[in-house]
């Protein structure tokens, strides 16, 4: 194992177990920054830990980032391990990172489908659903972009649990979900949500589960406009951007219409890179440059909230 | 582990309500234990789909038997896999 985070290699996908041991040798590396939440057990009882950004305080507003929901959209983790490395080398020479600590606090889990990823990794690296067993189904897992409170179980979700997009046997059936439901619920002060996927490159804002615009739709649409003009500064990566369900399909019980639903106004989804390609298999030089591009446009989202109290 | 020798990846682009239609109506047959990393989502939309080496035959004759034109994204999963792999060990070393 690498003995600093500066050794680390962030051009290459990474284990469960690396991407832990690099999380505690941030935290070591960062005592006064950086702190490691543990909001719950996978199905299969291991840990899910949340990497907590601080300057002080007490639950003061914040932002929570996830990546690996779907388990083998592997690229999303391994940004959000060099999203972890880049809040903490920039929060003092950043100004505009500073200042978003001054105020706010970042939750960032970078691996919230565990048995999923090291399924992926072990078995089949095209798992994409949780790895929970049910008796009396033939198969295994649940679509954990399907299991949130928001439209649960209606069109644009399965009901087979042989599909990829099985929406489980009721909300929060997965403990991968329960776990962010009950953490956003008890810290009661989450101002910005953003779940990350991959693949297609969009940014998304709710509703999935349906037609009807969410009230802010005309403040998220000029916050996505900003932040996609961001992150395609960079490398010249097109984005496009929308709600869901305009701009790829009905999509029931999904994560942030939820976070939405809670009040929390500036929720989103990425797809990152690439558009068909690779897809899933991304290789592993993309790594950095798309977590470089993802991050100016987290940048935008995360001052407009900072910028915006509500 | 599973393995996706001579498994495809391959991408359609609906242009017309048939066409679409085809190519919902393959999400519904199990047995072709398709994947779609893109779903059918409407007109215009790529659908991209990861159909294993023992359903290649008969996808591909269902498309072209209903003029739907694809394009194969990925010629062989599994060279992917194993690449990914060895550059993750590589790393290790």
């Amino acid at each position: 194992l690498p003995l600093s985070t500066n050794t680390f290699d962030y051009t290459t996908y990474h284990s469960l177990d690396e991407i832990y041991a690099f999380m505690d040798l941030l935290v070591a590396e960062n005592p006064n920054l950086v702190s490691k939440l543990e909001i719950g057990q996978s199905t299969e009882n291991r840990p899910l830990y949340v990497l907590k950004f601080s300057k002080g305080g007490t639950n003061r507003p914040a932002i929570w980032i996830d990546t690996g929901i779907h388990s083998r959209e592997w690229v999303t983790q391994a940004s959000g391990v060099w999203f972890a490395k880049k809040i903490v080398q920039d929060h003092e020479n950043d100004e505009g990172l500073a200042s978003i600590l001054d105020k706010m606090d970042i939750f960032l889990e970078i691996v919230t489908n565990p048995d999923g990823f090291v399924f992926t990794q072990t078995q089949n690296r095209m798992w994409r659903k949780t790895r929970s067993k049910r008796s009396g189904s033939l198969c295994i897992g649940v679509d954990p972009n399907r299991n949130w409170d928001a439209g649960f179980g209606g069109p644009g979700a399965s009901g087979n649990p042989c599909s990829e997009t099985y929406h489980g046997p009721y909300a929060n059936s997965e403990p991968e979900v329960k776990a962010i439901v009950d953490f956003v619920k008890s810290h009661g002060n989450i101002k910005a949500f953003i779940s990350i996927h991959s693949y297609s490159q969009l940014l998304l804002y709710p509703y999935g589960y349906t037609r009807t615009p969410v009230p802010d739709q005309k403040e998220l649409h000029e916050i996505s406009e900003k932040a996609v003009a961001a992150l395609s500064s960079l490398y010249g990566t097109s984005y496009k951007y929308g709600s869901i369900i305009t701009t790829i399909y009905q999509a029931s019980g999904g994560t942030i219409d939820w976070t939405y639903n809670q009040g929390i106004k500036y929720s989103f989804t990425f797809e990152l890179r690439d558009t068909g390609r690779y897809g899933f298999l991304l290789p592993a030089k993309q790594i950095v440059p798309t977590a470089q591009e993802t991050w100016l446009a987290l940048q935008v989202i995360m001052q407009h909230a900072r910028d915006h109290p509500y | 582990t599973e393995t996706f020798v001579g498994h495809q990846v391959l991408r359609i682009v609906p242009t017309t309500d048939e066409e679409l239609q085809k190519v919902e109506e393959l999400q519904n047959l199990e047995e072709l234990q398709l994947d779609f990393w893109l779903a059918p989502r409407g007109l215009g939309h790529p659908v991209d789909v990861h159909v294993p080496f023992p359903s290649l035959q008969p996808v591909k004759a269902h498309l072209e038997a209903n003029g739907i034109s694809y394009s194969i994204m990925i010629q062989d999963v599994q060279a992917l896999v194993d690449h990914e792999q060895t550059e993750m060990l590589r790393s290790r070393r």
